[in-house]
């Protein structure tokens, strides 16, 4: 497991980049 | 009366020719004009004039036009290419075509390096990633001390930052993004490779053979 989280990995999980919720429902 | 002739302008200003779009971009024509029910139905939603506002965007993604979010910002201003404060259409295609699946994954790269390039500089600074960072826990509800935070930015930093100069480059991006593949998940759309099954209306309104 590694120690520390990569900064982009936790920022890429922002709602604000999920733009595939445009074609849901 | 008399002006039987007149004719309100079928499109809206911003629109595009859907043959055009195609030609410039991975969607097929039929695909644009499904694309345009979806923008028409995001361009209407408060301010009727058939462009895109913040916060239609904003309620577009999270169902609130009021919630702002820095990540929902980020796009939208790269979405605005004219940056006149608005999305067209021809602007909303063209941008949503980098995130379709069959897109080449160095245009994904770049798309992602200037999003996180907060202040357009040409690099990803270390007060930009602990700002994305800050504003993720935000968003998420998640507390973690300003040492963690510190602590998370600077370990990212020593993988990222190859040649040590405390901001990364677009060469450091793009290897440290081939090392760690899973970082360009959300510019890929698998909706896109369906789009006419999604806003199937393009059948009633195709102006295309």
């Amino acid at each position: 497991r590694p120690a520390v989280m990569n900064a982009f990995e936790l920022i890429s999980t922002s709602q604000g980049l999920n733009l595939g919720v445009l074609f849901e429902k | 009366m008399g002006c039987v002739l007149a004719k309100k302008a079928k499109h809206p200003v911003g629109y595009e020719d859907p043959i055009i779009l195609a030609a410039e971009t991975a969607f097929t024509v039929n695909e644009v004009e499904s694309l345009y029910e979806l923008f028409k139905k995001i361009s209407y939603s408060i301010i009727k004039d058939g462009l895109i506002h913040k916060e239609e965007f904003q309620l577009a993604l999270f169902q609130n036009s009021n919630n702002r979010n820095l990540f929902a910002d980020r796009i939208f201003d790269l979405f605005d290419v004219k940056r006149n404060g608005v999305i067209e259409f021809g602007e909303f295609v063209r941008s949503l075509s980098i995130f379709h699946p069959k897109t080449a994954q160095d245009e994904k790269i770049a798309f992602a390096f200037k999003l996180y390039d907060l202040r357009g500089t040409g690099f990803i600074e270390r007060e930009e990633l602990k700002e994305m960072v800050t504003a993720l826990l935000n968003e998420s509800d998640l507390f973690l001390s300003d040492d963690l935070i510190e602590t998370i930015v600077d370990q990212t930093f020593k993988l990222a930052d190859s040649n040590c100069d405390g901001r990364i480059d677009s060469i450091e991006w793009k290897e440290f993004v081939m090392k760690n593949p899973s970082l360009l998940k959300n510019m890929t759309l698998p909706y896109l490779m369906d789009v006419k099954m999604s806003f199937p209306s393009f059948i009633m309104n195709s102006e295309a053979d």
